[in-house]
Order: C-alpha cells, then sequence, then structure tokens
C-alpha cells in the first residue's frame, strides 16, 4: 500500500 | 531514488558525522544540547523498529545503522565520556513538553492504529521538533561555534531536500504522505531564521552570533 511504500525513506 | 532524496540523506550522515567529529576532536560538547541528541536518538529508535521486521535494501539497512550508532555514540559522549564540559546550565529546554503532546497526537493523527505505525509517526512528528532544544540553547548563549553552524545547516538542509525529493516523488510516482510533508514544512519552517544568519554571517566568515 501507500503507506509502506514511504518507510523506504530514512 | 532521485537526486533530492540522495543529496538530503548525504547532508543528513554529514550533519550527524560532523557533530561527533567536533566534540570528538574536541574533546568537548560546549555549545551542544545534550536534550536534542536524546530526542534524535528517541526518533530513530522509534522510527527503525522496521529493521527488526523488514527488509528493503542494504543502503536503507546500512543507513539506518550509521544513523542510530552515531546518535547513541553523541549522546554517550555528552552524558558520559565529556560529561564535565557539557552545558547544562544553558540546556533547560524541557523535553517533555514536546515529548508528552507528540505521544498523544501521534495516537490521533496516523495511517493506521498499529504499533509499528504509531511509533513511525511519533518519530516523524518528533523529529520536526527535536531541534528545539538546541535553537533555544543557542539563542539563550546568543552564539554557536561556527563548526555547530555547520552542523545546523546541514541537519536543516537535509529535510528541505526531502521535501523535495516528496515534490518529485509526487510527480513521479503520483502520490503523497501527508504526515510526512506537514512534519517535514514545519521541520524546515524552524531552520529558516537559522538559515538566514547562517548565509549572511557565517558564510562570509564570521561567528554566528545574535543580536542582544
Amino acid at each position: 500500500s501507500m503507506v509502506v511504500m514511504w518507510k523506504d525513506e530514512l | 531514488m532521485n537526486l533530492f532524496r540522495l543529496a538530503g540523506d548525504v547532508s543528513h550522515l554529514l550533519a550527524i558525522i560532523i557533530l561527533l567529529l567536533k566534540i570528538w576532536r574536541t574533546r568537548s560538547c560546549a555549545g551542544i544540547s545534550g536534550k536534542s541528541q536524546i530526542l534524535f536518538a528517541l526518533v530513530f529508535t522509534t522510527r527503525y523498529l522496521d529493521l527488526l521486521t523488514t527488509f528493503i535494501s542494504f543502503y536503507n539497512t546500512t543507513m539506518k545503522v550509521i544513523y542510530i550508532g552515531c546518535s547513541y555514540a553523541t549522546v554517550w559522549m555528552i552524558y558520559a565520556k565529556f560529561k564535565a564540559t557539557y552545558d547544562s546550565n544553558h540546556d533547560t529546554f524541557r523535553m517533555e513538553f514536546l515529548v508528552i503532546p507528540i505521544a498523544a497526537l501521534s495516537l490521533l493523527v496516523n495511517h493506521d492504529f498499529a504499533p509499528l505505525e504509531i511509533l513511525w509517526t511519533f518519530s516523524i512528528y518528533l523529529e520536526s521538533v527535536a531541534i528545539l532544544p538546541q535553537l533555544f540553547m543557542v539563542s539563550k548563549t546568543g552564539e554557536a561555534e561556527t563548526i555547530t553552524s555547520h552542523y545546523l545547516f546541514a541537519l536543516g538542509l537535509y529535510r528541505a531536500l526531502y521535501l523535495m525529493n516528496w515534490i518529485w516523488r509526487f510527480f513521479a510516482e503520483g502520490f503523497f504522505d501527508l504526515i510526512a510533508i506537514v512534519a517535514g514544512l514545519v521541520q524546515t519552517i524552524l531552520y529558516c531564521d537559522f538559515f538566514y544568519l547562517y548565509i549572511t554571517k557565517v558564510l562570509k566568515g564570521k561567528k554566528l552570533s545574535l543580536p542582544a
């Protein structure tokens, strides 16, 4: 989901 | 990974290393807010708990481990190794005034009411204001060493570059994370006054001192 995708950031 | 994002990460890493080296080489943490450093250690700890659950990439894992490790090393230098040089009289910001409201906010405004998600949200909100004890200390003493100014500039630049990364990602990937963006905006705005002083004074070779 979109929420999870941005967890690739630091 | 776009250039803004990479430059942001490098800027963040540079900030952390500048601070570590400054304290280590001068054997002194004078002018550094231990409270801001405790808050950053808390930010990294609560955000990077996903190290235990999700593997994203070698880059991602390495950077997270470095950020956490350096941040605890900094706290250790301030409160143990070079404790005698810590300027606690000027580091009077009350951490609970930030941590408690932010804990409440992250319980109320989050993407998903799940423990890891709430801790991630808490870390995003806390990061946006974690520099306040340091800025408070600079304004209280009325000055900052040039190397401390470089640290603050690199740290502020990091979130500003992330804002550009998010604009890029919005157009490239078509979505955005409102929690990260609003917190990132707040964080960047807090540095604006400092950016102005840095550019008008420090880059012209003067020490950063505030008008009385």
